[in-house]
């Protein structure tokens, strides 16, 4: 009924269909969320996107708008997805070597719970720097690592 | 990791 469950990019929670707030704009809507591990979030879902945002705001406006800036500088990383691709190839092949800290997931556009649940799942809850290789191996399983490695490359001067 | 119920109850307390 009411309750959803719901796993997507790594976070498994039940969403309230009977707790819901639009934006002023009426562009986003979001549903009042708790995931398995009992971390409260709006899950904001935007127009023209069919994957939500997990937001940790307690008030729905702040997280309309963090979901807003996040697919922003979303769009504008895909639009070099090309030049990320590339960066992480040349990770892979030790062409490129450059540590990735737990900073540039934060700078990144990924969600912070999503990157924390995903830490988790693969044991490395609490980790502060991995380097460059392993994680541009792990960006063939989870791809969205193409942001974490991007604002790593800008970091490090590798793109501008 | 909490259950499915206990998880609903939260989230009725939440609603406004």
């Amino acid at each position: 009924g009411d309750f959803i469950p719901l796993r997507s990019d790594w976070i498994s929670l039940f969403y309230d269909t009977g707790h819901k707030v639009t934006s002023d704009d009426g562009s986003q809507y979001a549903f009042r969320a708790i995931t398995t591990r009992g971390e409260y979030l709006w899950l904001v879902f935007s127009a023209g996107k069919t994957r939500g945002y997990h937001a940790e705001t307690t008030c729905p406006h702040s997280a309309f708008a963090e979901a807003r800036e996040a697919l922003t500088y979303r769009r504008a990383v895909k639009s070099r997805w090309d030049d990320v691709r590339a960066v992480a190839r040349a990770l892979r092949r030790g062409k490129l070597r450059f540590d990735v800290l737990i900073e540039d997931a934060m700078e990144s556009p990924l969600c912070a719970m999503g990157t924390r649940h995903f830490l988790r799942s693969f044991g490395l809850s609490g980790i502060k720097r991995i380097s460059g290789f392993k994680l541009a191996w792990m960006m063939l399983i989870e791809p969205q690592l193409g942001f974490v490695i991007y604002q790593a490359a800008l970091r490090e001067g590798v793109l501008s | 990791v909490i259950t499915k119920l206990a998880a609903y109850e939260l989230l009725a307390q939440e609603r406004p």
